[in-house]
């Protein structure tokens, strides 16, 4: 039996929102750690990768393993019936066919209750552990969705080339190009304001701007970003939750 | 020109 609540709503519509455009059927698999899902795109571009902590919870049980497959459109169209402060508990039991939601508001004594169908998803998982980056950058995630949102309008590929001291952001197009330079700085005063850039080996990768624009979508979970990058492998992007993350793996563009 | 990849030449599947 799956019992999860969360204080508030918002923490999982938000969540959900942050993903909802890039994947559509994902396998949620509920154990004594949480709940997490993996799940790639159709253009096998993009893996989302979600982890929420038990500490995310207010009340967290789960007694026996279950995977629960859902369609992440239907799954938010039942979250937008509950209001951001509403408690939302996620009930189901150890062989569902369905996922309970149950709304709330303690103040006004209203309980609203809907059923989600789930469905059996037969998909790929990736093995994600383990990979070396030559590069980590920590910056505000709201400074990198400006500098995706900005950056796209001129072309649909967005380098990122990083040096011991400065982040570069470059995108070249057809009617013109466009650079931002982000150099790394602490900010005493508001911590999340900082930018961090950990430094192995310097970076020039490129990426396809409409995965980008689909990754800042999750920039409303923290305040900061991760970024992970190498020549090598798929990088990474991550916002944390106070207890787990959402993880995006994006796969470069390479110069033919 | 650049030339999108693809997650599957660098994961490994379960």
């Amino acid at each position: 039996m799956l019992e999860a609540k969360f204080e508030e709503a918002s923490l999982f519509k938000k969540v959900i929102d942050s993903f909802k455009d890039c994947v559509q059927l994902v396998n949620f698999n509920c154990s004594e750690h949480g709940i997490a899902a993996q799940a790639v795109d159709d253009s096998r571009v993009l893996l989302v990768s979600l982890s929420i902590g038990t500490e995310s919870f207010q009340d967290f049980r789960c007694d026996r393993n279950v995977t629960l497959g859902a369609d992440l459109s239907s799954l938010s169209k039942i979250l937008r019936c509950g209001n951001n402060n509403d408690n939302l508990t996620l009930i189901a039991d150890d062989t569902p066919d369905s996922l309970l939601l149950l709304f709330e508001d303690t103040k006004k004594d209203r309980i609203s209750e809907y059923s989600l169908k789930l469905m059996d998803i037969d998909a790929d998982f990736l093995d994600i552990e383990g990979m070396q980056y030559d590069t980590t950058i920590t910056m505000p995630s709201a400074e990198f969705a400006k500098v995706v949102r900005d950056l796209n309008q001129l072309s649909d590929s967005l380098n990122i080339l990083v040096t011991k001291d400065t982040v570069k952001f470059v995108a070249e197009g057809d009617i013109g190009s466009g650079s931002v330079i982000v150099k790394p700085h602490t900010d005493m005063d508001k911590p999340d304001d900082s930018v961090k850039v950990e430094l192995d080996k310097p970076v020039d990768l490129t990426f396809g701007s409409k995965y980008l624009l689909d990754i800042i979508k999750g920039a409303g979970l923290s305040n900061q970003i991760t970024i992970k990058l190498s020549s090598e492998t798929p990088a990474l992007f991550e916002f944390g939750l106070q207890s787990g993350y959402l993880q995006f793996f994006l796969a470069p563009k390479f110069n033919e | 020109k650049f030339k999108q990849s693809s997650l599957m030449s660098f994961f490994g599947k379960q």
